[in-house]
This record gives structure tokens, sequence and C-alpha cells, in this order.
């Protein structure tokens, strides 16, 4: 399946949320997001990898507007469920690379990868599906980033900002 | 915007690498993955949180057959960067719930992750899209799981496992 890069979608006007050090066993991410969609917060890329040691980290992004509240939330949470700490970042810009047959988009998420390397722009996160991968970057380089990418796949510079959530 | 599921998809025909430890600086995921992709190797779930002093994990699933080359591969690239060591696990099962308006999936991702919960499931790894969340945990729960999420979303029985990738 030949992956084809149909554009990119980026914003800043979201947040990340970490919930550091939480115990890896069953319940816990329920304890976590149950909280935050009870308050009707909007989350967007949820993203968790592999623990060690017992213990995992377990990230998500909010509207910027709501980074507050979530914190809020997760700070009461993290000390129920004997979490070590919780983060909040909203200087960041959320990067999606959208297309049809991403499955085998290894080859795209390396070139992707690689335009942000070849303009030193650091990956803070990364989150993928069949259709879409999506990156968190310092949202001072979002234009430098989204140049970079359009270069990288040959598209039109014709874009506009999405807001989303 | 009513989130609406429309079905599980399940397979055990892959299998999670992590290199651990690597350094959180760009060019990385590039260095990673790049070597992967001209191996002709497809990678589907691709997962990395933020950092802790400066190094971060960096996962994605293979194809079982490719765990073998992945791991080959991958172990060659954690000496070049400096990364702590490379994990890899076959005995894993994805399961994606799939649907639209995953947007206000928060409530969808919560009773997903509740459903896994009452059933003593552990979650290994969490990646999201707007019309898809997808969760890593051990193959030995698949049937469970998936009975699991076909009662919490109330969606019909007759499901067939799909092969990914
Ligand atoms: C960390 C969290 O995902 C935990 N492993 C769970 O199953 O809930
Ligand atoms: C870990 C890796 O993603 C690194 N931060 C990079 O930008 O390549």
């Amino acid at each position: 399946e030949q992956a084809l890069v149909s554009g990119i979608a980026f914003n800043r006007d979201e947040a990340k949320v970490t919930v550091v050090g939480v115990p890896d066993r069953p319940g816990i991410a329920f304890a976590i997001l149950d909280p935050v969609a009870k308050a009707n917060i909007e989350v967007d890329v949820i993203v968790q990898n592999i623990g060690k040691d017992g213990m995992t980290d377990f990230s998500f992004t909010v509207h910027r507007n709501d980074l507050k509240r979530t914190l809020d939330i997760l700070k009461r949470v993290a000390g129920e469920i004997g979490a070590r700490e919780v983060v909040g970042d909203d200087k960041i810009c959320k990067l999606g690379l959208v297309g049809v047959g991403m499955r085998s988009h290894v080859g795209v998420a390396s070139q992707m990868f690689s335009a942000l390397a070849s303009e030193n722009i650091n990956i803070q996160m990364v989150s993928t599906s069949e259709i879409k991968i999506t990156v968190v970057i310092d949202e001072k380089y979002m234009e430098l980033a989204v140049r970079a990418l359009h270069k990288a796949f040959g598209l039109d510079e014709q874009v506009k900002e999405q807001t989303s959530l």
C-alpha cells in the first residue's frame, strides 16, 4: 500500500499533561481519566509507553484553557494512586501528518522525523494510527516545522492553522 | 460530538519493541526508525512519551515474524546512539476501539479502561487518534478483553480477528 500524505494538521491551542511514576497495574488508567471525563474536559492524544519496575508515565493533551483545571484534578488523583508527580506544559505544538495507507507508514514516519531533525527540532511525544502520525514539539518551532514538513513531502504551502478539540 | 463506537479491532500477530533510555534530542527518532524502514519492516503503532533527565523510551509494534530482525537492527542502533537497552515482546495483543467522533473520546477512553480494569487486565501501552483508541495488553487476555469491550459498548459479539500490517 503506497502511503500518501495528504496534509499537515497543526495547532498550538493544546497543552500536555503527564502523571509521572504511576503504578503499572489494572485500573490506573481508568482512575486517571475518569475524573477528567466527569469534569467534561476533552482529551486528545493519550500516550502511555511500557513500564519499568512496576511504574510508567501516563500523558494526554487537553485544550490550553483546561490545563489548570486538569492539573488540579490530577494532583488529587496522583495522591490517591501513589504517583510521583504531575507535570503540565502549554508551550507545545501538536503536529499531525495525515494520509491514507499509513499502514506502510514506517517510511513516512522516518521521513517526518528526519525533516524535524534537519531543523534541530526535538520530538517530545509520538502517537500514531493508520491515518495519522502525531508528534508534540515546542510551540516556538511550529512554523519552522510545518515548512520543513511541507518541503519534505512536497505539499502545497497554503495551509491554515487548525484548532482542535 | 457524540462519540460512536463502531467496532473493536484486535490481533495477536504483532510484537512490541522498545529502545529504552534513548537520548531525548533531535535526530534520535530518525536514527531509530530509518534503519527499520530501510529494512522494509512494516511498523504499526509508534509511541513515545515525554522524557526525563534528557532520556526517554521509544516503542513501536512490528509483525511478529519481524521481531528478531527488528531487534538485531535496534541492538546495533542502540549502541550507536547510546541507548540503555532494547527489549521486545511478542506475547501481546493489540486492541483498537474504532469509532467516529472520538474527538470527545475521553468518556469512551475511560469506559474502555474501566472495562479492562474490571477484568483485571493491565494496559501496557496506549496510543490514540481521532478515530481510534489503541491499547496493548498481554495476548492471553485477548478473548476476555474483546468480550468485556463488547459488553461495555453494547456491540454485537460477532467479530472475527483481524490481521494487521
Ligand atoms: C498505567 C495504566 O495504564 C495501567 N497499566 C492500567 O492498566 O490501568
Ligand atoms: C526521542 C526522540 O524522539 C528525540 N526526542 C527526537 O527528536 O528524535
